[in-house]
């Protein structure tokens, strides 16, 4: 069992890496066990710098660089263990222009191995889609769904 | 195996039969605040399972029921559909389209179905399983909730590599 | 020290609904005591409806909706018992398009009794600044701010 | 009464002196994430006398000196200043201005100056009574806190009444 998890601890770790390294070329992070030497009880560590200064703790970064480390570890994750699909709420909404883009070039690299649902206010982040849904409050108070399929619109 | 669609009836603010069609590809949700847009959100979760109203932005399960409105009664029974395309047969079942079912009456009593024949929870988690959905659910991330994994404790931390393995 | 608390509570409740009102023409907010018999040990309740439809408990509301209801008590608070200056950390960040134009007139509107200090990604609110502030993360880890002032530099 | 200047010098990513001049109007912040928005928040909490590391992002009050870089070792001090104007002595102290200067040292010694004289933190609190901020501080609204108040209990908001009595 503790050998198994740490090839698994292992290959998340690289995969991480490897996300998080592709959109901050300047950055590293990384996973680390607390107690290595107990691997049934040992807790993980999570360290990142987006921009190259020191690794730090999680609890250190700002509002947008950790969700821009909890979306690499997200994909980290999914190349390791993949899920069918993939629902965000959200998830652009602390991000700067340049991390807006980069999560939008971290969805359009995944966007052929996995089903995404995203809900956003984000022009940009729209501009993946395949299909197009619109919600809206009717005046009676019930939701409405309204769909595009955006290669047949021509939008 | 991919998500083919999902239909609301009753279910928080879609009061009335709603649908939406996926396809393999991406799907953007947008709309105004308020409009619904994390209630479909919850949809997914309450159907594959959830048993937490907390988790459900609720303080007890009815409260997923449509509660209606100035022009509209309340509902007795909330009802959500999720149907994946099966023909790769990751769901170790001889369909081509797998359709997992939850109702919930106003009396509590609540309904899960496969294919529209009756089943327990037990059923629908064993065939998620499969999926690599994890118990934990981290593929589906609610609104404010994308930094939770890293607000974790430590030791919490362990069950996402536990459920890769 | 009771008819005190109840003169208070009356009237920021009055100001909030008069704010609220203000955002959102077929809207309702109020203040609820939750004992009013015992004005020592009352709780406080907050109900709102940004549409028009059934007054909720502010639980129910959407991320948006509770953002705007939490501003408008704010200023209704505000109004009652002004503070020298507001600090707000990107509190436009779950705002729709129309929800954010209503929280650029909000700013608008109490402008001139208070100082506001706004740190955003909008661009819209950006456009309420009398100065402007750019902050940046230096190569050595170190935070440098830069200014403007907006009617110099005739933007 | 308004806010003439906030300076930072070792406060958090703020290592080399830093000023932002304020007036009457509005003033907005931006910059990329990470650059140190939130950081200038966590500033003026601290120089009124937050007392609690947590409130300020930090598991001990030393976290908000400048722990260093790659380039640049960790410094000794942090020292934030919050210059008031007080022409009109809503501050019923005899002075034009206000400064309130907060100094904290790697030791964990703490100093509070007014207007560059030693003083309490109690006699910085006893002013700051003056200008209806309250003890609740609800006039800093930190990133991802405005909800907070909605979401308090009922018993919890007593306190915003009680603070405008
Ligand atoms: N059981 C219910 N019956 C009727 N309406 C409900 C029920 N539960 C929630 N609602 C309402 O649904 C509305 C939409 O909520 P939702 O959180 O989905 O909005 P949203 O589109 O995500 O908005 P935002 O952009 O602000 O996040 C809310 O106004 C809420 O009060
Ligand atoms: N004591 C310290 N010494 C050095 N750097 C620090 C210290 N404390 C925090 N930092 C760093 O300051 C940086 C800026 O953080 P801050 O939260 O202010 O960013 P922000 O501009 O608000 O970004 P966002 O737009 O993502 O919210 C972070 O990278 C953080 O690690
Ligand atoms: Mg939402
Ligand atoms: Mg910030």
């Amino acid at each position: 069992m503790s050998e198994k998890f740490l090839e698994i601890f292992n290959k998340v770790n690289e995969s991480f890496q490897e996300v998080f390294k592709n959109m901050f070329p300047d950055g590293k992070a990384q996973l680390i066990l607390t107690n290595p030497d107990d691997i049934m009880t040992t807790g993980i560590e999570i360290e990142a710098q987006p921009s190259g200064r020191r690794l730090k703790k999680v609890s250190l970064l700002s509002g947008g660089e950790s969700a821009m480390t909890a979306l690499a570890l997200l994909f980290g994750l999914f190349q390791i263990n993949p899920a069918p699909f993939y629902l965000l709420d959200e998830a652009d909404v602390a991000l700067d222009d340049v991390n807006l883009q980069r999560f939008v070039a971290l969805i359009k690299r995944f966007k052929s191995q996995a089903q995404f649902l995203i809900v956003t206010h984000q022009r940009r982040t729209m501009e993946v889609a395949d299909i197009l849904y619109g919600v809206t409050m009717q005046k009676d108070g019930v939701s409405k769904v309204l769909s595009q399929k955006l290669d047949e619109a021509a939008v | 195996m991919y998500l083919k669609s999902l239909t609301m009836k009753g279910f928080k603010s879609f009061a009335a039969k709603s649908d939406l069609n996926f396809e393999p590809g991406t799907t953007v949700i947008v709309g105004p605040n308020g409009s619904g847009k994390s209630n479909i959100v919850d949809a997914f979760l309450w159907v594959t399972g959830e048993q937490s109203a907390r988790s459900l932005r609720s303080t007890k399960m009815q409260d997923v029921i449509f509660a209606g409105s100035a022009q509209k009664s309340p509902m007795g029974v909330s009802e959500v559909t999720l149907t994946f395309d099966n023909a790769s047969r990751v769901f170790p079942i001889d369909y081509d389209e797998v359709a997992f079912t939850r109702r919930l009456y106003k009396s509590g009593e609540s309904e899960y179905l496969l294919n529209s024949s009756a089943c327990r929870l037990a059923d629908i988690n064993e065939l998620l399983v499969h999926t690599n959905m994890g118990r934990e659910m981290y593929s589906i991330i609610g609104q404010g909730r994308l930094d939770a994994i890293l607000n974790s404790r430590p030791d919490e931390r362990r069950v996402l590599i536990e459920e890769a393995a």
